[in-house]
């Protein structure tokens, strides 16, 4: 039927918030919804556990979403809860990871500016929060961190699409992230954030050149997790800390999250590489999501062996 | 609000080779609505870097232009957004 889920389309915001009342419903001894806060505009931001009630276990906070136009991220965390469950007592890697540890899995980060990408501007980045005396609406969330807040003076303005916000952890998105993490932080030992596009596995810091002190184990751990990741389709993907990488970027959740002592972070930037951009056809969705399970279930792997 | 159409917008790739030719991209933005896909800002482009942004058609050609005038190597990775907007949907129903 037209309206219903699918883990081979874009699904919309309504069709998320279904399927994750579904997966409850459905697998409730290893799946758990969490209401973290509610958006700007009043949407309910939902974290799904998934693995057992246990919560002193470990476990890794996945978020996608944060990014309006990245369709492919929440396709990708929709596909990870989805494998997770069916695999679980199949796939010996998945059973172990699960009977060891915890996923926490944002689906949707932005959903205002999700809903925004589907409804009115597909090419949307931002929240969709107002700026008081500006016409230009929306803040960049992953900008919005409180780490090396707003140290690039250039995007002062709310009509740059890298507005950081008017101050650190202004929008009720990225307070309602970092309270979750913070409170459930003795149990979390990894932060992944899933974006799009370029092909790239990034780690700390983005706010600076420096390279952090466990450089070397993120480097290997990276190197292998893309080496990983080509064994499926061949799809390359270059490694390395962020601001070395790419470029720099105050502000993000990937080092706000390393610096609050997650020591391992983080952020994909999936397929492709600029042919389609953010408008990634959704006959690649599948291709892209089976590969990038064996990176994040690789890095799992790790997290579980050399985290104490 | 209608939703917004993209028709016979386009995506350039452009790469410059050295600073000069990165400020006349910074400059470019400066005068023309550029949406940047990569890197996420104007402010963030640097020489050796692939730069990535978003066109309206009605500016696309004098963009073309100046990019021409000053020698710059670029490639048109996209020529109609709003169809590659509707072709993404490319996976009938289950």
């Amino acid at each position: 039927t037209p309206d219903r889920h699918s883990y081979a389309k874009y699904n919309t915001w309504d069709k998320i918030v279904a399927w994750t009342e579904k997966m409850m419903h459905k697998r409730p001894e290893m799946i758990s919804r969490i209401k973290i806060g509610t958006t700007v505009e009043d949407n309910p931001l939902y974290v799904l556990k998934i693995g057992k009630k246990d919560e002193r276990r470990k476990a890794i906070f996945m978020d996608c979403g944060i990014h309006a136009r990245e369709w492919i991220s929440p396709a990708f965390c929709q596909w990870f809860v989805y494998q997770a469950t069916k695999t679980y007592g199949k796939n010996k890697i998945m059973t172990k990871l699960l009977d060891r540890m915890n996923f926490y899995v944002l689906p949707v980060f932005n959903i205002d500016g999700y809903i925004w990408s589907w409804k009115k501007n597909r090419l949307w980045r931002k929240n969709r929060s107002k700026n008081q005396n500006f016409k230009c609406i929306g803040t960049d969330l992953n900008r919005n961190f409180n780490v090396s807040w707003n140290s690039s003076p250039t995007t002062q303005s709310p009509c740059e699409d890298t507005y950081p916000g008017p101050a650190p952890e202004s929008e009720k998105e990225t307070k309602a992230v970092t309270d979750f993490i913070q409170s459930h932080l003795k149990s979390i030992k990894a932060y992944i954030t899933v974006h799009s596009y370029s092909q790239l596995l990034l780690f700390p810091y983005g706010y600076t050149s420096k390279l952090p002190p466990n450089n070397e184990e993120l480097t290997k751990a990276a190197k292998i997790g893309t080496d990983v990741l080509s064994t499926r389709y061949e799809t390359r993907y270059i490694y390395g800390p962020t601001a070395s990488t790419i470029y720099k970027t105050p502000g993000s959740s990937l080092d706000w999250a390393y610096n609050l002592g997650i020591k391992h972070t983080f952020a994909f930037e999936l397929r492709d590489e600029g042919r389609f951009g953010f408008l990634l056809p959704e006959s690649r969705i599948k291709p892209t999501c089976k590969e990038t399970m064996l990176a994040v279930k690789f890095i799992a792997k790790y997290i579980l062996k050399h985290t104490s | 609000v209608a939703p917004v159409r993209f028709d016979r917008e386009k995506v350039f790739r452009v790469k410059p080779q050295d600073e000069n030719q990165a400020n006349i991209i910074k400059d470019l933005a400066k005068t023309n609505k550029l949406d940047f896909w990569y890197p996420d800002a104007s402010h963030h482009v640097a020489a050796n870097m692939t730069v990535d942004f978003r066109v309206s058609e009605k500016e696309s050609q004098s963009l073309q232009f100046a990019l021409d005038q000053n020698k710059m190597h670029y490639e048109i990775l996209i020529h109609d957004l709003q169809e590659v907007i509707e072709k993404q949907f490319d996976v009938k129903e289950n």
